[in-house]
């Protein structure tokens, strides 16, 4: 009996042949029903590889109805659990990364050499052998856009009620609540003080949240750079615009704060491996408003530094927050009109966008670079969680 | 010298779009 066992493990080629009358209860076990939590402990993306498996079996048995009736499902069993579970961080990431492991999967074995350049000679034989599925590529990639896009809508719907709040109104430097501007009552876009106000730390800790799941689910690291750059451009963007329409913020302390706030999610970047995804770039118009805010703005040497600084800031954002800007007590002097006409002069030769909001919602183009695995399809287990006995192992 | 592998076939695959309104429509059609 033990000599079958092992012939038979020895003899599994990486492919699941099932009867086609069992696809929907498949589609319904792997896709529609399944919990991510299902599978905590095993391969990440282990979905997207038994889908292969099937694929590459009626690839294999030349049957060209069996594979596009297992696609078509397979898509439209994903499409409706993102439309079920629209709000959930994990399903969508869970998703997100199986597609695009499947996707990664049709791509490495095309039978294209472009793809097959890290395939070991064993991958090499888990070829497609009779199908061109190109066309079907395209349809996962395209679905893949959508569930990224969905990911960053559920991740933006938790960050933004706290962006003000951490960013500008929370006070953690100590001895800085002493210097704020005198005349102005609290105000906070989320009524003073209640249970909507936030501290920079619920930001921290809700960006380690989305990190955790992004690493447990197995996301492409390339994937999880793009969405922390998205999430940090709409932090700068929803900041800067209630900066340049809130004059009670437009203070030295609150400039300080700020910088010091950024200087934590800069090093919180850092600390994830994440600093090279291009985030802390989309947050320098930012920084140069928290620097703006600070600097010395009286001298004709004054207005020459912030010219030179404020590269990232329009003419216009600029003009604004001096506007805007309150001296902190009786000894320091508002910002002089020839002073802000100065600068206005000096900018004059910038071809400066005329919008003076940043447009939060913009979203960056994003990418699903190619990300072969090392695994051999021969090496998958499926577990006995997942209710999938109809599937043979050939 | 091995042989040459066979062209593989290339499946016509529908859009997403089209995909979508396959379903709705069978959704509709279904009582």
């Amino acid at each position: 009996r033990q000599v079958t066992v092992q012939r038979k493990e020895k003899d599994f080629q990486g492919m699941l042949e099932y009867h086609k009358e069992d696809e929907a209860l498949l589609i319904r076990n792997l896709v529609t029903e399944l919990k991510p939590q299902t599978l905590a402990g095993t391969v990440p993306c282990l979905p997207a590889y038994i889908l292969y498996m099937c694929i590459r079996h009626a690839d294999y048995v030349n049957d060209d109805l069996k594979v596009h009736s297992l696609l078509t499902s397979t898509i439209n069993g994903i499409k409706k659990v993102l439309k079920k579970h629209n709000d959930d961080f994990e399903m969508t990431t869970f998703w997100l990364s199986n597609t695009c492991r499947l996707l990664h999967c049709l791509k490495q074995y095309s039978g294209d050499e472009g793809f097959m350049t890290r395939n070991t000679a064993k991958q090499n034989e888990h070829c497609l052998k009779n199908f061109d599925l190109t066309e079907y590529r395209q349809v996962l990639s395209d679905l893949s856009i959508q569930i990224y896009q969905q990911l960053i809508k559920i991740a933006e719907g938790v960050l933004q009620p706290m962006i003000v709040s951490a960013m500008l109104e929370n006070e953690s430097i100590q001895g800085l609540c002493g210097v704020k501007p005198t005349g102005y009552r609290k105000r906070s876009s989320s009524m003073a003080d209640g249970e909507n106000s936030y501290c920079l730390e619920a930001i921290i800790r809700q960006m380690n949240c989305f990190h955790t799941v992004m690493c447990d689910q197995g996301l492409d690291p390339e994937i999880t750079l793009q969405v922390f750059k998205q999430l940090f451009y709409m932090i700068t963007a929803v900041t800067l615009n209630n900066l340049l329409l809130r004059k009670d913020v437009c203070s030295w302390s609150t400039g300080m704060q700020l910088r010091y706030n950024i200087s934590q999610l800069e090093e919180w970047l850092r600390g994830k491996n994440l600093h090279q995804s291009g985030a802390v770039q989309t947050m320098e118009p930012l920084i140069q408003a928290a620097q703006l805010l600070q600097l010395k703005k009286k001298t004709p040497e004054d207005a020459e530094a912030i010219c030179s600084l404020c590269t990232s800031l329009s003419t216009q954002q600029i003009v604004k927050i001096l506007n805007l800007y309150t001296p902190l007590n009786e000894f320091e002097e508002r910002v002089t009109v020839s002073f802000i006409r100065k600068i206005q002069a000096q900018l004059q030769e910038r071809n400066d966008p005329q919008q003076l909001l940043l447009d939060y919602k913009h979203m960056f183009p994003v990418l699903f670079p190619f990300n072969p695995s090392s695994l051999t399809m021969d090496s998958i287990h499926i577990p006995a969680c997942l209710n999938l006995e109809f599937l043979n192992e050939v | 010298v091995a042989p040459r592998p066979r062209p593989r076939v290339l499946l016509k695959a529908p859009t997403l779009a089209e995909m979508e309104e396959m379903t709705t429509s069978e959704e509709e059609e279904s009582p």
